[in-house]
């Protein structure tokens, strides 16, 4: 099973045309691996981004250089799993 | 597994075998008013399981749902799970719900990609696709949503193979896309269709191939104004509401574009909760919540199909 320890969801608010196209340029770096939850729209429409944890400091560090802020939506995505799954277990116990 | 559908624990994840039981859990309580057809079988041989909702007749017009095209989105078919049940228990006292079976049938597909959906649940949570593996890719998976043949691997798709919108070597390439297909067109008398996907709080209509208008827009946009403002009304959910191109991006080989080209009028697609903490890892307590909002947008458009036969 894939785990995804150190992952994190960046928040991306592109609030130009400027921004909105660095931020499409992202989606061709193949080797970042970064996984669009929720791709570039238009201005002002959020856009998510799984980072996994060896891309995390490339990205962010390209991210600041651009002058494009950014927002950590999940700390962690491993966390989140790892609840998710207790949770379900413990649904399936009460069941 | 749960003995009956009142034990079924609505608000958690679960996994694919239990929403199979569900299903015939359900088909066996309620004999009368839902039975399972098999419309296919997926890239690792899955059973595409489709429930019917009906009090009779043959071939009358029809409301169709799916959710859970795009596996990670977990809410969805969880939602699916929810709509089942809550189409049984209201059948006859919710007067929607009643009247629209009086004359038409309902069909709820609820785990339209199994096998990117058992993926999610023992080897990576955050699989979207197919798990096809088509000869020339090195990757596995087609977007089930770039598949359709309406506007195929126009732009709005990727022609990479390890793209998560890779539209596939060929409109329909996919057989979880395929089966729907055959279904629509042998059934013939589909008026409207659903198709549910999570995640960012929209309710679009067609096109997302161009930016041409659909012919029906000033009618979709009334519906989708009347739909959302309902759906809000619950939770204070905000949604937007438009059609593809214009609210989100161009997307091609998409289900309710070519759903719309067959003649159903009201196709549209829901993109669910979550407003942007959890995004696909929606907690589970969200998912009574996010169903039941999502229940009144879609009696809206029942309620407006059945008045506006065509």
């Amino acid at each position: 099973t894939e785990t995804f320890v150190g992952h994190q969801v960046l928040r991306i608010i592109p609030t130009s045309d400027e921004e909105l196209q660095k931020v499409q340029e992202l989606q061709d770096l193949e080797d970042l691996q970064l996984d669009f939850w929720l791709e570039p729209r238009g201005l002002g429409l959020p856009v998510d981004v799984r980072v996994p944890f060896p891309s995390l400091q490339p990205l962010k560090v390209h991210l600041e250089a651009n002058g494009i802020s950014y927002s950590i939506m999940i700390e962690d995505v491993q966390e989140l799993l790892e609840q998710e799954q207790t949770e379900m277990l413990r649904s399936s116990r009460r069941g | 597994l749960p003995l009956s559908t009142s034990t079924f624990d609505y608000s958690s994840y679960h996994t694919l075998d239990e929403i199979y039981n569900f299903m015939d859990l359900l088909v066996a309580e309620n004999p009368n008013l839902v039975s399972k057809l098999e419309i296919g079988r997926s890239t690792e041989n899955r059973p595409l399981y489709v429930l019917k909702f009906s009090k009779g007749g043959s071939n009358r017009p029809a409301f169709w749902i799916d959710t859970g095209i795009h596996s990670r989105e977990w809410v969805t078919q969880a939602s699916g799970v929810w709509f089942a049940k809550k189409i049984v228990q209201d059948h006859e006292n919710d007067q929607v719900l009643a009247s629209l079976l009086d004359t038409m049938d309902i069909f709820l597909e609820i785990v339209t990609n199994p096998d990117g959906f058992a993926f999610t649940h023992t080897k990576n949570r955050m699989w979207r696709k197919t798990r096809s593996k088509h000869s020339g890719s090195i990757c596995v998976g087609v977007d089930p949503n770039r598949n359709w043949d309406a506007g195929f691997g126009g732009s709005g798709a990727s022609s990479n193979p390890c793209s998560e919108t890779y539209h596939g070597p060929y409109a329909n390439s996919e057989p979880e896309v395929k089966a729907i297909v055959d279904f629509v067109k042998s059934h013939g008398n589909i008026k409207a269709f659903v198709s549910i996907h999570s995640y960012s709080q929209l309710l679009l209509y067609p096109y997302g191939y161009t930016r041409t208008p659909v012919p029906d827009q000033k009618e979709l946009h009334e519906i989708s104004e009347k739909a959302v403002a309902a759906l809000t009304s619950l939770y204070g959910t905000q949604y937007k509401y438009g059609s593809i191109i214009t609210t989100i991006y161009q997307a091609s080989g998409g289900t309710i574009d070519w759903t719309y080209d067959q003649g159903i009028k009201y196709s549209f697609t829901f993109e669910l909760r979550d407003t942007g903490r959890y995004g696909f890892l929606l907690p589970a307590k969200q998912i009574i919540p996010a169903a039941e909002e999502t229940w009144l947008a879609l009696q809206v458009i029942m309620q407006h199909t059945l008045d506006n036969p065509y």
